[in-house]
């Protein structure tokens, strides 16, 4: 009873950042865990233990260049055999509306670029995602090794930003990235059969990077985009 | 003509701000997600330590404390015009950042520095 009414004195004040956050973001109790575990996880503990100490204070030292970090899983994972040595799947990966404080400053996409599967290798990477058939690579692609990497030698971090920004970035509405997970079988390894639906989970996540810019709008008087789209009363007051 | 203000207060108004052990100051204090019931949410830290600031303001704001004017003003009125107005309050004057790493409810994970949520040091104002 106190945890609830004090989620009730929170929703009187919705305005501030952390309070709106804990309204909306919160997942329920009972969502608790089945995704906890996997390579996601992992990943942004490593991120996470890196970036600050025991206690939560973040590292003077931090590589991040960003505040906010967001790991985004895909939607579905269309998986089919693409004949002779190819699997593929299809990653949906859907990008919130953008909240005008929230700077993108970086994207990028983690993957397995080896699959071990029982004794067949495969060697993967990613794509964006086209109608028909054809190879298609991120122009402006390139694959993050200046830093120390947090990612075991299986993984690699390409970055997209240019490719999300141009692309999404500035749709409002129903906005996916939708990327192409393509792995062959390297050569001279028995030919495994995919089966159409089959599917690896984790096999690719999305890292979207954002600078909270809150302070600098606020001083200069703006308001959250979402904020001045909703048809509350204050806006109302602040139209007339 | 400060110092004579302050030497006039000090006198009769002393004994008000209580013992020393008493002040405004700052108060470690830690607290676990768990007991927040954001444990279900917040994966890191375990343990927050937003600390809290608690005491008397004294009726005469020394350097330290680095208060405002306006609490210097708001003292003199409680101690010489209106007992209404109440003496400065003892809040917290600096903060610093903590870092979570958290799950949304439709399962991606977000690591965020949230600003001004350990208080870090204590004013009067």
């Amino acid at each position: 009873r106190v945890r609830e009414s004090s989620i009730a004195l929170l929703a009187e004040t919705p305005t501030l950042p952390l309070i709106r956050e804990l309204l909306e973001e919160a997942p329920g109790k009972q969502q608790r865990k089945p995704w906890l575990l996997g390579h996601p996880l992992r990943y942004m503990l490593e991120l996470y233990q890196r970036s600050a100490d025991l206690h939560g204070h973040p590292r003077e030292n931090r590589t991040l260049g960003a505040t906010m970090v967001r790991l985004v899983r895909p939607l579905t994972r269309i998986a089919r055999p693409f004949g002779g040595p190819w699997f593929i799947q299809t990653l949906d990966f859907p990008l919130r509306t953008n909240r005008v404080a929230y700077q993108l400053v970086r994207a990028t996409v983690v993957y397995h670029h080896q699959l071990h599967l029982a004794h067949f290798h495969l060697s993967c990477h990613v794509e964006p995602w086209v109608e028909k058939r054809s190879i298609n690579h991120f122009p402006s692609s390139k694959r993050i090794s200046s830093e120390p990497s947090l990612l075991p030698k299986v993984w690699t971090e390409m970055d997209i930003t240019q490719h999300v920004q141009q692309s999404l970035w500035n749709h409002r509405r129903h906005r996916v990235l939708r990327l192409r997970f393509v792995c062959q079988q390297q050569k001279g390894s028995e030919v495994l059969e995919f089966r159409r639906g089959t599917s690896y989970f984790d096999s690719a996540f999305l890292l979207l990077y954002f600078n909270d810019t809150h302070k600098s709008f606020q001083k200069d008087g703006f308001l959250p985009r979402d904020f001045m789209e909703s048809e509350s009363p204050i806006l109302s007051r602040m139209a007339r | 003509q400060a110092g004579s203000i302050a030497s006039d207060i000090r006198g009769p108004s002393w004994s008000r701000d209580g013992p020393e052990r008493n002040r405004c100051s700052l108060h470690p204090f830690q607290v676990s997600f768990h007991q927040l019931g954001w444990d279900h949410w917040i994966i890191a830290p375990h343990l927050y330590t937003p600390n809290y600031c608690k005491g008397a303001c004294p009726q005469v704001l020394h350097y330290g404390l680095n208060s405002p004017n306006h609490a210097i003003i708001q003292n003199l009125v409680n101690e010489l015009v209106d007992q209404n107005v109440p003496q400065p309050s003892c809040v917290p004057y600096k903060y610093a950042p903590i870092s979570i790493l958290l799950i949304e409810a439709n399962g991606n994970i977000l690591y965020k520095e949230y600003e001004d949520m350990i208080a870090q040091s204590c004013t009067c104002r």
